[in-house]
């Protein structure tokens, strides 16, 4: 197992959309 | 601010100590659960029971055939060089000793390899123990679960391994062990970790050590059930977001730890959300697996049985390694899955949980499934000490904390939720 170091494609695979319904569950 | 109206609910509101309580009563009750046993089965009634209590009552029962395998007399005394009491407890599936036991000489190995180099007529007729000084669980436990195996074929007579521990106070290990159909079945059984030391002191000085192993075991099949429970989604109520852990456990301890814990955030989750009238879009489904602990029969029977419906499943969870503090999940899946994990998982700072360690393997039931490509996470958790207490006598409700359990519930429950409710499917 290794702690995922970074995500870096993230921001690229994931649209603002989604991005932000998930932080609205905050 | 669904997160955290489920935790303040959790750790502060109606359900706070609820997790623990909870295990309490049902550990208390019922005790150690192995498979096949009527105690097992008594206690999957009660899961059963305490969900409809909840008012939640959409519950099958799945039966299947399980191992059935019961511990007996066991006794290990050093005979050479000097006399002493070993404590042992006997593999899982162990086959008896005749009834006088065996004695014989011990010849101790530290891996495989040493084990493979040395000629069939030094290892004939003799007990070997296995002595790996625990790493990781994952580098040791084959030792476990494949030395009477390794040992037979090269003509033992039994073998003994050094318990799968980082710790212990003269404590001994169980767990499973598998025998081959193609060489000969030998009994075999865990000691301490002291006991092995000192075996091996003696061996590396060049004294013969002398053991007589008593064992006497029964085994036979019976039948037992996976226990599934769906809180509906409202939107997708065919999509599947699994929480799961497993209701057997060893027959040693009362298996409060390994997996009372994970059992009971798995139970909550669809209790917590019904409480507080949260329904997400996609079904909640939490299964308590039977028969782990003797090779994930309930898992196998679980994905061969809804094989064809697999494409359902969006995430499946698992907590099966410690309900201690959450630090976040181990998960599986393809990148954009694991972007789509983390970024939920940012939610979960202020408790220290957000936390993603990649693993092609996270779990163990759910690894049965995840392997065929269904994305799925296991919790990660301060478990540091979770192998002092695994498979032994000392997994008891003592081992558990009504703080760290409430965090975990919590954890379990919001993340469980999000992933269910999100409007996008996690990829595969």
């Amino acid at each position: 197992k290794s702690v995922a170091k970074s995500l870096n494609k993230c921001q690229t695979l994931l649209s603002d959309d989604l991005i932000n319904e998930i932080a609205s569950y905050k | 601010d669904v997160k955290e109206e489920i935790f303040r609910y959790v750790t502060e509101g109606d359900f706070k100590s609820k997790t623990y309580d909870e295990l309490a009563k049902f550990v208390d009750k019922f005790g150690a659960r192995p498979s096949g046993s009527q105690v097992l089965e008594d206690s999957i009634d009660y899961m059963i029971q305490i969900t409809k209590d909840e008012d939640i009552n959409d519950i099958v029962t799945e039966e299947l055939e399980v191992p059935h395998w019961i511990r007996e007399q066991e006794k290990i005394t050093m005979l050479e060089p000097r006399s002493k009491h070993i404590a042992v407890l006997g593999l899982g599936k162990s086959v008896s000793t005749p009834p006088e036991g065996i004695t014989a000489e011990v010849i101790v190995f530290s891996n495989f390899d040493q084990l493979a180099e040395t000629p069939r007529q030094d290892i004939d007729g003799k007990i070997v123990l296995f002595d790996p000084i625990f790493t990781t669980y994952a580098e040791t436990v084959v030792y476990r679960s494949q030395g009477a195996v390794k040992a037979a074929e090269k003509g033992a007579t039994a073998s003994l391994v050094r318990s799968i521990a980082p710790f212990s106070i003269n404590t001994p290990h169980t767990g499973s062990q598998y025998y081959s159909d193609s060489v000969p079945k030998i009994p075999t059984a865990a000691i301490t970790l002291e006991d092995a030391d000192l075996i091996r002191r003696f061996y590396d000085r060049g004294e013969k050590v002398v053991l007589n192993i008593k064992m006497t075991s029964s085994y036979e099949t019976k039948i037992s059930r996976n226990t599934i429970i769906d809180y509906k989604g409202i939107e997708n109520p065919e999509k599947l977001v699994i929480v799961s852990g497993h209701i057997d456990s060893w027959d040693v301890g009362q298996g409060a730890m390994d997996d009372g814990g994970g059992l009971f955030i798995s139970w909550a989750a669809p209790v917590i959300l019904k409480r507080l009238n949260l329904r997400p879009k996609r079904t909640i489904r939490s299964i308590f697996w039977t028969a782990e602990e003797l090779g994930l029969i309930g898992a196998y029977d679980y994905e061969e049985r809804h094989r064809n419906e697999s494409n359902n499943i969006n995430f499946i969870m698992e907590s099966d390694e410690g309900t201690f503090s959450p630090l976040g999940l181990v998960v599986a899946g393809n990148e954009e899955a694991r972007c789509i994990i983390a970024e939920i998982l940012k939610l979960f700072e202020s408790i220290n949980a957000s936390t993603l360690v990649e693993s092609d393997s996270p779990g163990s039931d759910i690894a049965v499934i995840v392997k065929t490509g269904i994305p799925g996470a296991s919790l990660h958790n301060a478990n540091e000490k979770y192998f002092w207490f695994h498979h032994t006598e000392g997994d008891t409700m003592n081992v558990e904390s009504p703080e760290e359990l409430d965090l975990c519930a919590a954890f379990w429950t919001a993340v469980s939720y999000i992933i269910a409710d999100i409007s996008s499917d996690i990829p595969r």
